[in-house]
């Protein structure tokens, strides 16, 4: 999975 | 949510606390580059935008409240409530020379070339190199109080923990984000020098001083 544009870190 | 992770939110929490309680008890930001501190700002802010428009977590949400917070409440200690304690004339980084390649990168290597994800970016490449006018700064007066060596110190063990947790993410979810993983290396190579120099002088109890 490449959670590219989620960005769920800070 | 990984043990790095929250070390090293938690870490980054204290850095910015230790900041506010060393100007808050000596009335005083000498030694601060308010420099740094706008830039924090504007990374921050840049990265926040989606603050009420992608809802993650109620955590998520209260850390980055509280990391704007913590950073406007830094810039109005430093340009306003005690400007007159600021050191303003060893604070001369040129910013320009910070942000002109930053926004050039930004629009060139990001994920999607939308207005959002373009500054989303563009906040991971600022952070990557927001410290530097405060480590100018220490290299140019030569030293630093303890006070201010320990908010480096968590500052760039942050995002060290943060290193561990994407290798940890790849690892058990095979999550990647390779833009923040380049950046977060190159930010915590910034810090290294002065690990060093935190190791062997202020936790020997000796004031951070440079030859």
């Amino acid at each position: 999975k490449n959670a590219i544009s989620t960005h769920d870190e800070l | 949510m990984n043990v790095f992770r929250i070390l090293g939110d938690l870490s980054h929490l204290l850095a910015m606390f230790l900041l506010l309680v060393k100007i808050w008890r000596s009335k005083s930001c000498a030694g601060i580059s308010g420099k740094s501190q706008i830039l924090f700002a504007l990374v921050f802010t840049t990265r926040y935008l989606d603050l009420f428009s992608n809802f993650i977590s109620i955590y998520n949400t209260v850390m980055k409240v509280v990391f704007l917070l913590c950073a406007y409440v830094t810039v109005y200690m430093i340009y306003w409530k005690f400007r007159k304690t600021f050191d303003i004339e060893n604070d001369t980084f040129r910013l320009e020379f910070l942000l002109v390649p930053v926004i050039g990168l930004s629009f060139l290597v990001n994920y999607s070339y939308t207005p959002t994800e373009v500054l989303w970016t563009f906040s991971i490449y600022l952070e990557s190199v927001a410290i530097l006018p405060q480590l100018f700064m220490i290299s140019k007066t030569g030293e630093a109080e303890t006070i201010t060596t320990h908010y480096l110190f968590f500052l760039g063990l942050y995002r060290a923990l943060y290193l561990a947790n994407w290798i940890w993410r790849y690892q058990t979810e095979n999550f990647y984000d390779q833009i923040s993983v380049v950046s977060g290396v190159v930010q915590t190579i910034f810090y290294c020098d002065f690990f060093y120099l935190y190791v062997t002088k202020v936790l020997k109890g000796k004031k951070l001083s440079l030859p």
